[in-house]
């Protein structure tokens, strides 16, 4: 039994614009007790991920990056409903990336999977 | 075929002392790629872990935290590395958390273990 991605997936999604200022950033992460937000532009087209690393990341520069857009990753690395979970886990694997969207052919987001959800699988 | 913790986990940990500063953990995260360090007393023992999380939580916060020992969890969740892996998901899952010390009866730490160590296992 192989289990697909949707079936696994956290359908709960908190968005940020990339307009927002980091501090906001990490204020949304915190109230929601979660590591990755998709971010996506005033048009709601997906055009990054910002993770709590990249808000450590901000902090080590010391120099603040001042917006979202600054500091998220813009090449987004994501999977499908339909594929198979070991194809999500190779896919975190390859990349070093703990969670990724899960979007339908038209780039909208669908869910999130993480490395947490893809642990639930050998908790037996 | 059930693998120990000892088995999966990674040898590899980068330690922190609880008077560093915020902005000087987040470097050394930055700079091992890692989320996840414990951290340690002068004399050397286990009292607590920060994350990215925290550093985070910092920032959400505004005014900074000063200290490593300012941010950091200290009830330290651990893991044994004769505990099978499906004992190591289950405690991941159940305090919400994305990685583990693995500690001997002494408390010295033999490695970590985290969520994208356990995927590993779903890849096939
Ligand atoms: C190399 S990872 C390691 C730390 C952590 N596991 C994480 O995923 O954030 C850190 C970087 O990966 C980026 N990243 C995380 N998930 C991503 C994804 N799905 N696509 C592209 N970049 C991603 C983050 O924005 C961050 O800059
Ligand atoms: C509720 S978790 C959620 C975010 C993320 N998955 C993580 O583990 O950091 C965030 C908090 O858990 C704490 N934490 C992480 N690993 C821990 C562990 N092994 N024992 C105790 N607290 C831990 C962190 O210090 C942070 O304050």
């Amino acid at each position: 039994v192989n289990p697909m991605v949707k079936d696994l997936m956290s359908r709960r999604v908190v968005f940020i614009e990339e307009d927002t200022s980091i501090e906001e950033a990490a204020k949304v992460l915190v109230r929601n007790g979660i590591d990755h937000m998709p971010v996506v532009s005033e048009a709601g087209r997906l055009t990054g991920i910002i993770t709590s690393w990249d808000i450590a990341k901000s902090v080590a520069k010391g120099s603040f990056y001042k917006k979202v857009k600054d500091a998220m990753s813009k090449n987004v690395i994501c999977i499908g409903p339909d594929d198979f979970v070991d194809v999500a886990a190779r896919r975190l694997e390859q990349y070093n990336i703990s969670a990724m969207p899960v979007i339908n052919p038209n780039r909208e987001v669908l869910g999130m999977i993480s490395s947490s959800d893809l642990s639930k699988l050998v908790r037996g």
